[in-house]
């Protein structure tokens, strides 16, 4: 399947985020 | 946002009245990035945890033992901190960690990691990252190049993998580096 990778911007973006 | 792996967090605290293996406490298990920083930001920093407290963020299904059986073949790339570095240092350095991990970092080579593990001690902090196959030189010395810049360290630093099979017949300190970078 597909791989599901994040990279560290995304990951810090999802820290705040509601 | 789901991960591509399930993450099992543990905490263990150090009694030495009891065995090793009941002061480790898997605290949660979490698939998601957004149950990731729900725990993250729920929990204490490692730099407020008490001397002889771990944190160790392991796929599901491994235990954070040498015994476990996908790890006794590996070993880990370790970072020793100076005591001045808790303060300045550490939080960044296991966040970093911790984000390596989940957002699979080492390419291909991620299915070779196992977890990770910060021992906060008073004589030194110290982070590993854990990986299944010591003899996997190509793997290891990836994932060690990886992490080694994703943690921001200066080219002058230096620092080693151990297999865990020479660290459980030694101390620590004295286990001798399989690979450095």
């Amino acid at each position: 399947g597909t791989r599901i990778i994040y990279d560290r911007k995304f990951l810090m973006e999802c820290r705040n985020s509601p | 946002h789901p991960l591509l792996t399930r993450w099992a967090l543990w905490f263990s605290k150090n009694d030495r009245t009891r065995a090793w293996r009941d002061n480790l406490h898997l605290v949660t298990k979490f698939d998601t990035v957004e149950d990731f920083w729900a725990i993250y930001n729920h929990i204490k920093l490692a730099s407020k945890l008490s001397s002889g407290c771990d944190y160790a963020l392991f796929k599901d299904g491994i235990e954070p033992m040498w015994e476990d059986s996908k790890n006794k073949r590996g070993g880990r790339w370790l970072v020793s901190l100076a005591k001045q570095q808790r303060h300045m240092e550490l939080d960044r350095l296991w966040l970093e960690t911790l984000l390596c991990l989940i957002g699979e970092s080492f390419a291909d080579y991620s299915q070779d990691v196992c977890g990770a593990v910060i021992n906060i001690r008073t004589k030194g902090d110290k982070i590993a990252v854990w990986t299944r196959e010591a003899e996997e030189q190509a793997g290891v010395l990836h994932i060690g190049r990886v992490y080694k810049d994703r943690l921001g360290l200066s080219t002058k630093t230096i620092i080693g993998y151990q297999a865990h099979a020479d660290t459980a017949t030694k101390s620590n300190s004295l286990a001798k580096n399989k690979f450095v970078v």
